[in-house]
């Protein structure tokens, strides 16, 4: 298992 | 007011069809360019972006941006009546409550009207930047298809590597591993059977098969694909279509040990 990482710490918000 | 006809409805069904199990609410931005839409899915780790360039309607109208609240399942029950050659006009207003939709069949026999009423969507909006990736593939759509779907069979995750000698999937898992190597192919004679591979630096990453092969649903909308690869950010799906118009998805990867 290795983990999920999600979007936003590649991509800010706004 | 906006006011887009496409010739053939089918381009709207598919796209509709490729990502109505990824996002469901999301919002159709339209102003003179076309119809845009960006929606992660609920996990944020699969993103959704599709552009409707005006060039892919004939006519296509909207003098100001409009935002069209849609509920992705209500929209594909009505996507349903229309047949795949039938002519679809989307119609709504400036601040709309509905999309007026119509299908007309080709020999004009038949004009199939509906409105759907339409949400108040706050969306997240992700800032994606304009990237080089140390590697970008062009395959076709199929041949990726079987891949994901083939090692989704043994694993949840693949591997991605891509070197100087080609482009390999691979996966671990419980009954054991397997990978399928890809070469650069020209044919001639037919190019979207190509396999072209462009690379400035070797790269290797991990995602989530359920996630690529949810992508792959969107397989009817270009014989061809291009995965966009570097090993800093989130993996790059592209099914480019006639007039500009794309369908992109971005997928955060796993990280290793």
């Amino acid at each position: 298992q290795v983990p999920q990482i999600i979007l936003e710490q590649y991509y800010k918000s706004g | 007011m906006l006011e887009a006809r496409l010739e053939q409805a089918q381009l709207l069904k598919k796209v509709v069809d490729a990502i109505k199990d990824l996002v469901q609410d999301c919002n159709f931005d339209c102003n003179d360019s076309g119809i845009a839409l960006q929606a992660m899915d609920n996990s944020h780790v699969a993103l959704v972006s599709m552009m409707l360039k005006a060039e892919s309607f004939n006519p296509f109208r909207c003098d100001r941006n409009i935002a069209i609240g849609l509920n992705l399942v209500s929209l594909t029950k009505v996507l349903r009546a229309a047949q795949n050659e039938d002519i679809l006009t989307l119609k709504a207003e400036d601040a709309p409550d509905s999309l007026n939709l119509t299908f007309e069949s080709s020999d004009k026999d038949r004009i199939s009207e509906y409105d759907l009423k339409l949400m108040d969507i706050d969306q997240e909006h992700l800032g994606i930047p304009d990237t080089d990736y140390s590697a970008t593939i062009s395959m076709p759509s199929a041949e990726f298809k079987r891949i994901c779907t083939d090692l989704m069979a043994m694993s949840e995750s693949v591997t991605i590597e891509a070197g100087k000698d080609g482009i390999k999937f691979a996966c671990n898992g419980d009954i054991g591993n397997g990978s399928i190597t890809l070469r650069t192919v020209q044919d001639v004679e037919n190019k979207e059977n190509n396999i072209e591979i462009a690379l400035t630096e070797p790269v290797s990453l991990t995602f989530s098969l359920k996630y690529l092969v949810n992508f792959c649903k969107a397989q009817n909308l270009s014989k061809t694909v291009k995965l966009h690869i570097s090993n800093e950010v989130p993996l790059l799906v592209e099914y480019a279509m006639e007039g500009g118009s794309y369908l992109r998805f971005y997928l955060a990867p796993k990280i290793g040990d």
